[in-house]
């Protein structure tokens, strides 16, 4: 307990400092291989120009997805957790110290690969956006309920790949719905580029204080 | 630290009673909907008659994948963790209570979905076994690198979607390899049931003390 209530300290003043250089910031939540990266480098991609985007990459190991996001040309931090499964707020206070926050309007938290602990820690994020991928089955909302109820969005990814799966679209939803009634739901396939226009729009809505 | 000492310490007793009962224990651990279940599903299939097989399944919520089990006509037990990501000795050797060991060859114990901490807890198993899906990216062994230290085998499933993935196989290679050189890895699919004889026999061979 005491834990959390330091990181949720720590956390407040976070949310105050981005407040102050007025930085949008999503903690993107998924399993591991959902599509967190590919979905930032497609996003970052489409926003390109309209805003200036900023990373954090939580990991435990290699800075992998960090090369990946460096290669689009925006500042990008990587975080090693030294073994944790999720982010806590000190080591995203660290990543802060590394970005220049006046020359940045949204600032992507990606979290380490885990559906369960990442969604209990607030890193001073403006959103929690969830990402499930269509493999990994329409029952995960209901088996793992704390980040489905948590998000402010939530991003069904790898649609390209419902024909080869038993992914029951109603089934996912009906239990989605029960844990959260007004996250919006973008269906999209980040191999293909499919339903990406929704969830970017909905990031212009987030950058106007208006979720 | 300490956490981790009592569990230790408790999985030695858990590991000596499964001894003196002649019951092999395999920890099956992924990420969320790797296709743990679903491996099971299909080795339960494949054993039926020959040995006899029981369930541990964890989980955070919900009793779905006991019920899937407990379809297959074998003892299955439902372990709850009240929200902690992976299972402790504690939990599991509550869910021995449950079990008759005396008729049991082969014990499942399927942890909760979680690519990084189930793998640091000792459950008092044989043997623990790891499954990557292919859907998930061929990095996950650099970037979650204990599970696949520690496993004795490793099955990589759901190849039938392979020609639909970027998933590269040398790169999953030789990134598990310098993480752990003996162990067998078994591609199949528990869609198609590609591959599963390889793995069945690996088990028969577990189970005679023959890893
Ligand atoms: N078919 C298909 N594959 C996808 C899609 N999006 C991502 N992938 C693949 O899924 C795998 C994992 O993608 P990543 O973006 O690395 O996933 P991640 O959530 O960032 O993974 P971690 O950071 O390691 O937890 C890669 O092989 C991607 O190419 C999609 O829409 N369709
Ligand atoms: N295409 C394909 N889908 C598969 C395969 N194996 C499992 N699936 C699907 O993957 C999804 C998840 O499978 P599960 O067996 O429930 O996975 P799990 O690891 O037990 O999931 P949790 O216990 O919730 O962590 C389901 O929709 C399965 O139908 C496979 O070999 N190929
Ligand atoms: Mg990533
Ligand atoms: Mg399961
Ligand atoms: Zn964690
Ligand atoms: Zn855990």
């Amino acid at each position: 307990r005491n834990v959390l209530e330091a990181n949720d300290q720590l956390a407040a003043r976070i949310r105050e400092r981005l407040a102050r250089h007025r930085v949008t910031a999503i903690n993107v939540i998924s399993a591991p291989g959902a599509g967190k990266t590919s979905l930032l480098e497609r996003t970052i991609a489409a926003l390109n120009g309209h805003c200036r985007v900023g990373v954090l990459e939580g990991d435990i190991a290699t800075t992998r997805d960090a090369e990946r996001i460096g290669k689009l040309g925006v500042p990008v931090v990587q975080l090693l957790t030294g073994g944790a499964c999720h982010l806590e707020a000190p080591l995203v206070e660290r990543g802060l110290g590394e970005l220049n926050l006046d020359a940045l309007d949204l600032l992507f938290i990606e979290n380490v690969g885990n559906i369960a602990c990442p969604a209990e820690f607030d890193l001073g994020e403006t959103a929690k956006v969830g990402i499930l991928s269509v493999t990994e089955g329409h029952d995960k909302p209901g088996k793992y309920p704390l980040l489905f109820h948590e998000v402010r969005a939530l991003v069904l990814n790898k649609i390209d790949l419902l024909p080869y799966t038993d992914f029951d679209r109603d089934a996912f939803l009906r239990d989605f719905r029960k844990l959260n009634a007004r996250a919006p739901v973008f269906e999209v396939s980040c191999r293909t580029g499919e339903g990406l226009g929704a969830w970017i729009h909905w990031l212009e809505h987030a950058r106007e204080g208006d979720l």
